[in-house]
């Protein structure tokens, strides 16, 4: 997962 | 995760706790916005659905299962329970929340980082949060007695996103994230749309009085 993908927030 | 984006998914639980506990332990909704708890329904599905597609952590997983039946929940609850149901301020609830559907889709549509369904949809949620509260905020400018519960309930929602924009600058600066405008712009309306009540919210709490918005 990258962190530059803010999708696995909420 | 960081503490800002904890703090503010805390937030976001602790208002969905105060709220079932209102409406559980009182047997009361008045006050509270059915159209709000829609569209926020219409959120979480609409983002939620890549639960089917990707997994993330077991903390992502869970939390989103429980936004999803909280918030259904509470829409049984104002809708279908007995006794809740007849505490509705359904006269003063009057927000036409369909309305805001599709053109928040329709914007989803025009402006997106990519074009798929998942995409969209995700999108689509994010726009129509911002403006989610409106119905909420409009009826509680009607509502004569605020109850501690309910203006607490408002209070974390609205603090939540605010907390989110703090992570999203600690993202964007340690964590050499994308720039993310889409999220960051619907944040920044949503929380600019607490402003009002933030500012009453704070006067009250500092001043030991009852919690009022002016008409």
């Amino acid at each position: 997962v990258s962190s530059n993908d803010v999708k696995d927030e909420l | 995760m960081n503490i800002f984006r904890l703090a503010g998914d805390m937030s976001h639980l602790l208002s969905v706790i105060l709220l079932l506990l209102k409406i559980r332990t009182t047997k009361s909704c008045a006050g509270i916005s059915l159209k709000t708890q829609e569209l926020y329904v219409v959120v979480f599905l609409a983002r939620y659905l890549n639960l089917f597609t990707r997994y993330y952590s077991f903390y992502n997983t869970v939390m989103k299962l429980v936004f999803i039946a909280t918030s259904v929940c509470i829409v049984w609850y104002m809708r279908f329970h007995k006794v809740v149901k007849q505490t509705y301020n359904k006269d003063l609830d009057t927000f036409r929340h369909y309305v805001v559907i599709p053109p928040c889709f329709l914007l989803a549509l025009l402006v997106h980082h990519e074009f798929t369904v998942m995409e969209v949809l995700w999108t689509f949620s994010l726009y129509l949060e911002a403006v989610a509260i409106l119905p909420q905020l409009i009826l509680l400018q009607r509502t004569r007695n605020i109850d501690n519960l309910t203006g607490n309930y408002i209070f974390l929602l609205g603090a939540y996103r605010a907390l989110y924009l703090l992570n999203w600058i600690y993202r964007f600066f340690m964590e050499k994230a994308q720039a993310r405008w889409i999220s960051w712009i619907s944040g920044l309306v949503q929380t600019a749309l607490y402003a009002d009540f933030f500012y009453y919210y704070i006067k009250s709490w500092k001043n030991n009085e009852k919690l009022k918005l002016p008409a």
